[in-house]
Order: structure tokens, then sequence, then C-alpha cells
């Protein structure tokens, strides 16, 4: 499967909110997700990575619209959740490369890692699927990173 | 958008590594896989959190076919990377919610999430995008964990 880069795709509109230090149990992401799911909210990334003497982080990004309802439901109905910390930032921006055979070709996530590195982007978060590289960077860094990404890909020929 | 569940895929032939406690600053992400990526090894999910006092995890599962190749990499030009710990895994599988409208339906998710719950079936690690939810679970988990979300999601129908 070639890797083709078809396009950059961007959000600046984001909300990340982890749960950071949760247990490493059946039943935890349920317990998170489901409140929230209930209320219709839209999720968009959902990150977890493996855990640490037996707790992770689970991490996801809203739309900032639907802020304000999702931190009421963190502290009601989740507030009985065991966890370590409760992080809730808007200055979360999100880059998408767009394209097919992307999981087959770790050349197309490591240059894109790289050419954000060389203009001194930091990457927040890391999520990948066949078809799309999702990066959550700061908001501040979001034009800069679609014009180092458009570059990298030669999309401004 | 309304979400659609096509199917359910599943690999049991990955391998996980994970750098933990990488430091989280521009080009740490592109060091670890520029490496990998000149092999032309075929990298499948990535998966970053956000950092913690000011380190992360960095995991991806490959192939298990290439695991010597990449534990080589990481014992040889990795070497010099700071991090805490390094995690190479085989007791790996996937499982993942096939459709459209994935993203907008934080309900899916949260199904799928709960009918893992109920069948005592723990969540490793946990990517989304709109078109697919991919689970990493324990490889012994992964024909049950088919099942269920066969089940759940009236598939067997
Ligand atoms: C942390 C959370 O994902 C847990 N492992 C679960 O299965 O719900
Ligand atoms: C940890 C790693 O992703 C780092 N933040 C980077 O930008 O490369």
């Amino acid at each position: 499967e070639k890797a083709v880069v078809s396009g950059i795709a961007f959000q600046k509109d984001q909300t990340k909110i982890s749960f950071q230090g949760v247990k490493d149990s059946p039943g935890i992401a349920s317990s998170i997700l489901g409140p929230i799911a209930a209320e219709g909210i839209e999720v968009d990334v959902i990150i977890q990575n493996i855990s640490n003497e037996g707790r992770t982080d689970f991490t996801f990004t809203i739309s900032s619209i639907d802020r304000d309802v999702v931190e009421k439901i963190c502290n009601t109905q989740l507030q009985d959740l065991d966890f370590n910390n409760l992080i809730i930032d808007n200055n979360v921006g999100k880059v998408s490369i767009v394209g097919v055979g992307m999981r087959s070709h770790a050349g197309i996530a490591s240059r894109a890692f790289q050419a954000l590195a060389n203009n001194n982007i930091n990457i927040s978060m890391i999520s990948t699927s066949e078809i799309k590289i999702t990066l959550v960077i700061n908001i501040d860094d979001v034009n800069n990173a679609v014009k180092v990404l458009h570059h990298e890909f030669e999309l401004d020929k």
C-alpha cells in the first residue's frame, strides 16, 4: 500500500479533558465516557496508553462549546471516580495528516514528527489510523504546523 | 452524522513497544520513529498521551514478525535516548469497531467499553478516529472480545 498524503486538516476549537491516574481495570473507561455519551456530547479523539503500576491516563477532546456541560459532569457524576488529577485545557489545537496507507508507512509519521521538531513545535498527543495521523498540539502552534506540514508533504505546489 | 457500526476487525499478531518516560520536547517522537521508519517497518497504532511532570510514554504496535529487527534498533540506535523504561510485549491483540460517524457518537465507544467491562475484558490502549475505535487488549481476550462486540452491535444477526 503506497502511502499518499492527500491533505492536512486542523481544528482550533478543541478542549482536552484528561483523567490522570485512573485504575486500569475493566469498566473504568465506560464509567467515564458513559455519562458524557448520555448527554449526546460529541467526543473526538480518545487516547489511553498502557498503564504504569496499575494506573493510566484517560484523555479525550471535545468541542470547546461543550466544555461547561462536560466540566459539570466531571464535578458531579464523576466525582466519586478514583483518579489522581483532572486536567481541562482549552489551549488545544489539532492537526491531522490525511491520506491512504498512512499506517503502513512509519515514514509518513516520522517525516511529520521531524518537520514539526525542526520548527520547534511540540506534540502533546498522538493518535493514528490507516487514513489519518492526528496530533494534538498547543493552539498557538496550529497555523505554523499546517504550513510546515503542507510544505513537508508538498501540498503547497 | 448517524453512527453506523459496520464490522469488528481484529489482529492477534501484534507486538507492543513502549518507551515509558520520554521527555516531552520537540524531536523526541521523530528520534524514536525515524530509525524504525528507515528500516521500512510497518507501524500500526501510535499512541502518546499528555505528559506528566515533563515526561510521557510513546507507544506503538508492530507486527510480531518485525519484533527482532525493532528490538535490535531499540538496543542500538535508540540506546542513548533518555527514557525510564522500555516495554516490549508480544501478548498483544487488537480489536477495532469499524463504521462511519464513530467520532460523533461517544455512545458507540461507551457501549463498546461497557460491553467489554461486563465480560471482564480489560482495555490496555485506546485510539479513535471517525471510522474506527481501536482497542489494544490482551491476546487471550481477542476471541471473546470479538464475540461480545458482534453481539453488542447486533452484527451477529
Ligand atoms: C483504564 C480503562 O481503560 C480500563 N482499562 C478499562 O478497561 O476500562
Ligand atoms: C514526546 C514527543 O512526542 C515530543 N512531545 C515531540 O514533540 O516529539
